[in-house]
């Protein structure tokens, strides 16, 4: 909240849209305003009607640089918007800057996203540090339900819950590196940073950087899916394959490589298998090893095709390893299994499990 | 003109964020004060953001300072 819980004293707030945005038809700004309204709405008492003259209490507007208020927007990126907290005069008033490329998809700003955070200052709330939280300061796209259960504390707490809501679904909180529980969904290397996807988010571990960086993952690659279940990255050719369910996605850097998503019974994967548990490539050897249930596969990169003689099992070519596996990573000789919140390191030439570790050990915890 | 070096342009943006999101006081102050004051923010940037505390302008708090975001302040009154 801001200083002094600021908030209206009225359920029943105004708004006035005062001009539009060139970037989108009228009735696109229109309902990307009432739908981020009804964002709000949903969970609170408030209500808002819209008004078409004089005075409302959220006056929204778009303005570029210097537009009124000794709070200048900066041109394209950088400021997006900004709006006020709950008061008289410019109290809830919100401002778009112009100078932004305004959407209503994934291709550049998305004005529903932006004012859905923008509205919420304008009814009280500041920013949250939660990377998921719709009131984190920085911009990314993202689908589904906006709110997390941060946003609806906040809100409820200015406001109180809506008497008549459906109960609403939040998104989760961010996962939380050093939960003694925290499992992983993929590992992968990527130009020597390692990157860790859990649930909406991905780890960036650098060997130069502490600390490990949490982001979304649709805020860099926002062509794949919220949820990815393995990932490997094949050096040589400088990509990394995704995979999520039965597709696949293959990365160039931050760039996702034209052609995909294809089926990863491409692979030549019969088609019983329906998602990859973990996959990890072996520069040594050239193989890729993908984990399905208690078996596994190996591809030969080289000739594009599944070896022969697979799958097999897990238990009886590693021994001391989990059945299942969770993410899988290679480095310098030792596989590194992920189960659950266990982490084995396997060395690769004695064929047997050297440590145990937990796996959030791997992002300084 | 003479070109910014990128450090000193990595410190004026850094200048600009923290006295836009971090109440940074504007104006010149001491050289002692202001780097004092610079570094606090920058702490206090960097604690709200869950990267590592250094006080230092480093890589990963100058590439979130980059990042397109909202224009209210992180902490503190919003004039």
């Amino acid at each position: 909240h801001f200083p002094g819980h600021l908030k209206w004293q009225n359920n029943n707030v105004t708004f006035r849209i005062l001009n539009y945005t060139p970037d989108l038809k009228k009735v696109d700004v229109d309902r990307a305003i009432r739908n981020a309204l009804n964002v709000w709405a949903d969970v609170t008492p408030l209500t808002f009607k819209k008004l078409y003259h004089g005075n409302a209490d959220i006056m929204i507007s778009f303005g570029s640089k210097e537009h009124g208020d000794y709070n200048p927007f900066d041109g394209p990126n950088g400021l997006l918007a900004h709006a006020y907290p709950p008061g008289q005069g410019i109290g809830g008033d919100t401002h778009f800057d112009e100078d932004e490329q305004w959407t209503t998809d994934s291709s550049a700003y998305n004005l529903f996203i932006v004012a859905a955070h923008e509205l919420g200052h304008a009814l009280g709330m500041s920013h949250s540090a939660d990377p998921g939280a719709l009131m984190y300061p920085v911009y990314s796209y993202a689908t589904g339900y906006p709110l997390t259960e941060d946003d609806i504390e906040g809100i409820q707490a200015l406001y109180g819950p809506n008497p008549n809501a459906r109960k609403v679904k939040p998104k989760p909180d961010a996962p939380n590196k050093c939960d003694p529980e925290l499992s992983f969904d993929a590992v992968t290397e990527l130009r020597g940073e390692t990157i860790i996807f859990k649930d909406r988010f991905y780890w960036r571990l650098h060997p130069q950087m502490p600390e490990p960086e949490q982001t979304l993952i649709k805020s860099t690659w926002p062509s794949i899916p919220n949820k990815v279940d393995a990932a490997y990255e094949n050096p040589e050719k400088d990509i990394v394959i995704i995979f999520s369910g039965i597709r696949m996605w293959a990365l160039n850097g931050y760039n996702v490589v034209d052609g995909y998503p294809k089926y990863i019974h491409k692979l030549g994967l019969p088609k019983t298998v329906r998602k990859i548990d973990a996959a990890v490539h072996i520069g040594d050897t050239g193989k890729t090893l993908l984990f399905t249930d208690e078996d596994y596969w190996s591809y030969d990169e080289a000739t594009g095709t599944m070896d022969s003689g697979y799958p097999r099992s897990i238990e009886d070519d590693f021994p001391g390893m989990d059945d299942e596996v969770d993410a899988a990573a290679y480095h310098y000789g030792y596989l590194y299994f992920f189960h659950e919140h266990i982490q084995y390191e396997y060395s690769y030439t004695s064929r047997k499990v050297i440590r145990i570790l937990r796996t959030n050990s791997i992002l300084n915890c | 003109l003479p070109l910014l070096s990128e450090d000193k342009h990595n410190y004026l943006l850094a200048e600009k964020y923290l006295r836009r999101f971090y109440g940074l006081p504007a104006g010149l102050q001491g050289r002692h004060t202001s780097s004092g004051a610079f570094q606090t923010k920058i702490k206090e940037m960097q604690g709200f953001f869950n990267l590592k505390v250094t006080g230092n302008l480093d890589d990963n708090t100058l590439e979130l300072m980059k990042q397109a975001r909202c224009g209210v302040p992180d902490i503190g009154e919003y004039n």
